[in-house]
């Protein structure tokens, strides 16, 4: 599975994910990279914007709605930095629907704008956020202002 | 800065030997975004040129070199979301389309074709199967034979895995079917014939 999440200079934020599925998966059988509020997610409300993409055992990201239940807990949260693993050990690791069967690997990848301090109508701030439960995830990050574009397997 | 793109070649197990070759495909799709961005492109086509970059290499579990299903076909899933305008485009077990993430795109553009001349229809959110191939054909997507989505990778663990469950398959249904069917489980024979009350007897979870 490979995916991609995207703030523009209009500050529109779009996420978008692809996969080929699990491998001799049944035919017809579709995962969670076509499944609503599973795959990606994307939510602009003034300037308060999430969008996150994901990744992993695809039953488990389906039954979970993976994408949409992180940004809505995601979206109330401060600090990425200190809430994201809490919150993804709620929606995923510890959640009832998800069991050995399905599997228990996810990997997210997500932007999420900062609060503005009040008043502060200059910019709005963005952080890029990962985790995952998988032995490695591959990720790249590049801005309009960077020469070249960062990449990275984290294990 | 005008925006900016983060992408990801999927999480599971990357080997060390390959890590350059992910590395670097992911700064290139990078720089196809940015160089949307740039040039005031939208994030949208951003996202689709970004993961378009990352289908057409065949290290990754995508488009090109996607796993096989069990009977030996691509199959895709794709989906994209419109933080703006909350429209959501997906199709599912799609065979034959080059780029499935374009595929997904052209429903939010169906979308908002249909919104924004009323003509009463209901754009779908999803579309499975042949009727999302044949949505391609008519937005003029790139569709392919059959061959040109497996790669020799993919074909050899197809292969490997195959195998190897169909044996399992083979012990589980002899210990668990009535004498009365036993001799139908032939694995050489699912190969060989297209019998689909057979495959039925097997594909199961």
């Amino acid at each position: 599975t490979v995916g991609a999440v995207c703030v523009d200079c209009y500050g529109n934020v779009v996420a978008g994910v692809s996969s080929g599925g699990i491998l001799i998966k049944q035919p017809g059988r579709v995962g969670q990279a076509a499944m609503y509020g599973a795959g990606c997610w994307a939510d602009k409300k003034n300037d308060d914007c999430i969008a996150i993409s994901t990744t992993g055992s695809g039953e488990s990201l389906t039954k979970t709605l993976l994408a949409y239940s992180l940004a809505l807990k995601l979206q109330k949260s401060h600090s990425i930095i200190t809430d994201l693993d809490e919150v993804f050990n709620d929606c995923f690791m510890n959640s009832r629907f998800v069991n050995d069967v399905t599997g228990r690997f996810a990997g997210v990848l997500g932007v999420k704008s900062t609060p503005l301090e009040k008043n502060d109508t200059t910019d709005t701030e963005f952080e890029i956020f990962v985790t995952f439960s998988s032995d490695s995830m591959s990720i790249g990050y590049q801005t309009t202002a960077d020469e070249e574009a960062s990449a990275e397997i984290l294990r | 800065s005008r925006g900016f793109i983060a992408i990801h070649c999927g999480a599971g197990y990357h080997s060390k030997k390959k890590s350059e070759n992910y590395n670097a495909l992911a700064r290139k799709a990078c720089r196809a975004a940015i160089e949307a961005l740039r040039s005031g492109k939208s994030a949208r086509e951003a996202v689709v040129l970004a993961i378009t970059c990352l289908e057409d290499d065949t290290i990754t579990n995508a488009g090109n070199g996607s796993n096989l299903t069990f009977a030996g076909d691509v199959e895709c899933d794709a989906s994209i979301m419109c933080g703006r305008t909350l429209n959501f485009g997906a199709i599912g077990a799609v065979s034959h389309v080059k780029n499935p993430i374009k595929l997904a795109h052209e429903l939010l553009v169906y979308q908002e074709e249909v919104e924004s001349n009323l003509m009463g229809r209901i754009p779908p959110n999803m579309l499975c199967g042949k009727g999302a191939k044949k949505f391609a054909k008519e937005r003029n997507l790139e569709v392919v034979g059959s061959q040109e989505l497996i790669s020799d990778d993919m074909f050899r663990q197809h292969c490997k895995y195959t195998k190897a469950y169909t044996k399992e398959l083979k012990k589980f249904q002899e210990n668990s079917l009535p004498p009365s069917k036993k001799q139908r489980v032939d694995s050489e024979n699912i190969f060989k014939t297209n019998d689909s009350n057979q495959d039925k007897s097997i594909l199961h979870d």
